[in-house]
């Protein structure tokens, strides 16, 4: 199963057309391994990118370098999915009695 | 179906159970249509709603192309209940589906979905290979045959918007092109996406308005305004291109260049904090609301015909 530990998912402010232009060139950097959840289209329109943890580093140096702003939307992926996992098994034993 | 949990996420098989069940409680006024299968070979199902004997005017509905946006196929399902509970009651909806037949794809991308649950739970596209590439996988909503491969689209089969090699390369699509194509009265298709709250309507690939923007626009605004009365969730409409960003080969774009005037695509709710993730707990709300959406299209198309 793909692991993923230590990912974030960063909700990116892109304030005007050179933070957008900035966070495209992000998106080209294929050794990160980004997987933009909404991508970069227009200022003002929040942009959420899942990090994984050994590139978590260099894009936010890469943000910070050029005075973008963003806030880090989910701390850890797989925590969540642990806790949806969880909730699944839990709804499938609440489940069978009744069927 | 009365003892499903509709607050929880489930499996292929669970879903497909459950399809199963809703068409043996239902059997006048549901049943299962097998429109293809996958590329691994599973079965591709719609739920047929129907109080007629010969095929009426439809409107479609399909949810989950995107395998990882999980809210969608969950509030697919809670549809398909909505449909059976409120038909006979509701007066609104009963007319609907006393003229027309609805179709619901609950889940449009089975190979993807049933890899969210087993292997990757982010994996958005189809499991498709591409000949050349270690890379898996064609986006399912950049490969159909309208400004196929145009800016809005990528042509790198590592991308998760790969286009594809071709237009309907993927038989998730195909399938869906030949079903609607074959129907020849589909009046009005929806096709539920998640996140970002948003109600879009073509074009995607260019910029151009389409023909009918002033009434999409109108149908949109009052559709939303609808979404919104539940519980206060707001969404912004307009056409994929100005609203989000250029995509090419949607299926929205498709399907209105097929004549079907009422061609839409929702983005479900965005609470800001989890994106692919919505927890368990929000899927009703979410099915809630996007229902009086759905209901605000489906009664114009009603009241509307072409």
């Amino acid at each position: 199963k793909e692991d993923f530990v230590g990912h974030q998912v960063l909700r990116i402010s892109a304030a005007h057309e050179a933070h957008v232009q900035k966070v495209k060139e992000l998106e080209d950097l294929e050794h990160l391994q980004l997987d933009f959840w909404r991508g970069p289209t227009q200022p003002g329109s929040p942009i959420d990118v899942r990090v994984p943890f050994l590139s978590l580093q260099a894009v936010k140096v890469f943000l910070e370098a050029h005075d973008i702003s963003y806030e880090t939307m989910i701390e850890d992926v797989q925590l969540l999915l642990d806790e949806e996992q969880e909730q699944m098994v839990a709804a499938q034993t609440r489940a069978l009695p009744l069927s | 179906t009365d003892t499903f949990n509709y607050a929880a996420y489930h499996t292929l098989d669970e879903i497909y159970k459950f399809m199963d069940t809703l068409v043996a409680e239902h059997p006048d006024l549901v049943s299962k249509i097998n429109i293809g299968k996958t590329f691994e070979g599973r079965d591709i199902f719609v739920l047929k709603f129907s109080t007629g004997v010969t095929d009426r005017p439809a409107i479609w509905i399909d949810t989950g192309i995107h395998s990882r946006e999980w809210v969608t196929q969950a509030s697919g399902v809670w549809f398909a209940k909505k449909i059976t509970q409120d038909y006979g009651q509701d007066s609104t909806f009963t007319k609907i589906l006393d003229t027309m037949d609805i179709f619901l794809e609950i889940v449009t991308n089975p190979d993807g979905f049933a890899f969210t649950h087993s292997k990757n739970r982010m994996w958005r596209k189809t499991r498709s290979t591409t000949p050349g590439s270690l890379c898996v996988g064609v986006d399912p909503n950049r490969n159909w045959d309208a400004g196929f491969g145009m800016a809005g689209a990528s042509s790198n089969p590592c991308s998760d918007t790969y286009h594809g090699k071709s237009a309907n390369s993927e038989v998730e699509v195909k399938s869906i092109v030949d079903f609607v194509t074959k129907h020849g009265k589909i009046k009005a298709f929806i096709s539920i996406h998640s996140y970002s709250q948003l109600l879009l309507y073509p074009y995607g690939y260019k910029t151009e308005p389409a023909p009918d923007q002033a009434e999409l626009d109108e149908l949109s605004k009052a559709a939303v305004t609808a979404l919104a009365s539940l519980y206060g969730t707001k969404f912004k409409y307009g056409s994929i291109i100005k609203t989000i960003y250029q995509a090419s080969g949607s299926t929205i774009d498709w399907t209105y260049s097929q004549g079907i005037k009422y061609s839409f695509t929702f983005e479900l709710r965005d609470t800001g904090r989890y994106g692919f993730l919505l927890p368990a707990s929000q899927i009703i709300p979410t099915a809630q609301e996007t229902w009086l959406a759905l209901l605000t299209i489906m009664e114009h198309t009603l009241n509307h015909p072409y």
